[in-house]
């Protein structure tokens, strides 16, 4: 699964997500990637998201609104918001990884797995792409 | 103005130092740094959010690297079924697409039913109609396929038929269940919802 969440210049965010699935899928399996609000969300009122990981339980835990409405409901940063949610998605069982970033440009990258293929780049010159855990 | 920016993700998996040739570590670092760029590329410039999302996809779609576009994962039947979705934070619009067997970038398409069709989330058939009445000229399934996501179909299915050779085998709850692969290592697993 692949994903990116963007903020342009005017303050406005999205947030995209494509994936092939599982491999061996059946029954016409569908994950969380194209659905609204678990694998994808974005609001310019609190954050722009794309999840990856075992879609069932992204499903379940509604990751992308979830994030969005902490933000919005609790008034949490990003950082904690996502943390909290993965929290949840953990507890359910699911393995896996989110990236969003804020209206004000502030990212995360936060995942239960060994690692995740990462990157972000802001207007601010940071740029980094990373892969394993420890980096 | 107001500080820009994207973040990208390609996967999260059973990701380790070991298992990755440092030759392919760089491939992911140069593809990674490929889509932030194209993103990138469309904020600087003074583009859409919106816009810089597919860009950054697109790369990473057209990458054989990763579970999306081409390479993307084999279902049981030895077919790629591509999902995508997309949403724009200002206008809360949002598109999607599900089952895709011709599509060559999946997140285009996406776009697509969200800013010109009334629906949110198209499957299957009918979504492929879809963008064949918007021009899209559509490719064979086999360009999505790649010799690593058939070897690990091949693996899923010894794993499976191993278990007893039925379709549908059952977790230990007793769901219904079907054995996949993780999409950076090899481990069996058994997924459900």
């Amino acid at each position: 699964t692949v994903g990116c969440a963007a903020l342009d210049k005017r303050g406005n965010l999205a947030a995209g997500t494509s994936t092939g699935g599982m491999t061996n899928k059946k029954f016409g399996r569908v994950g969380d990637s194209p659905i609204i609000g678990a694998g994808t969300y974005a609001n310019n009122r609190t954050c722009a998201l794309s999840a990856t990981g075992h879609g069932e339980y992204f499903i379940r835990a509604v990751v992308g609104h979830d994030v969005s409405a902490r933000m919005e409901y609790q008034g949490m940063p990003l950082e904690k918001a996502a943390a909290a949610t993965l929290t949840n998605v953990s507890a359910l069982g699911g393995k896996g990884g989110v990236i969003a970033i804020d209206h004000d440009g502030k990212v995360t990258m936060q995942f239960n797995t060994p690692g995740m293929f990462r990157g972000f780049r802001l207007s601010t010159g940071e740029k980094k792409v990373a892969m394993f855990g420890d980096e | 103005m107001h500080s820009y920016g994207l973040v990208i993700h390609a996967g999260a998996a059973a990701i380790l130092r070991k298992d990755l040739s440092p030759e392919l570590q760089a491939e992911h670092q140069a593809k990674l740094s490929e889509a932030l760029d194209a993103g990138y590329a469309v904020l600087d410039s003074g583009g859409e959010a919106i816009d810089a999302v597919v860009a950054a996809i697109r790369v990473l779609e057209d990458s054989p690297l990763y579970n999306a576009g081409k390479g993307a994962v084999l279902n049981a039947g030895g077919v790629c079924e591509l999902d995508a979705s997309i949403m724009d934070g200002k206008a809360q619009a949002a598109g999607a697409v599900a089952g895709l067997q011709h599509i060559k970038n999946p997140i285009t398409l996406a776009r697509d039913v969200m800013q010109k069709s009334a629906h949110v989330m198209l499957a299957g058939e009918g979504a492929e109609k879809f963008a064949r009445e918007l021009g899209y000229e559509l490719v064979p399934n086999e360009y999505f396929q790649t010799p690593l996501r058939k070897k690990q179909l091949e693996k899923a299915k010894e794993i499976e038929a191993a278990g007893g050779g039925h379709t549908a085998i059952r977790d230990a709850e007793g769901r219904i269940s079907f054995v996949t692969i993780d999409d950076h290592a090899d481990p069996e697993r058994h997924k459900w919802g």
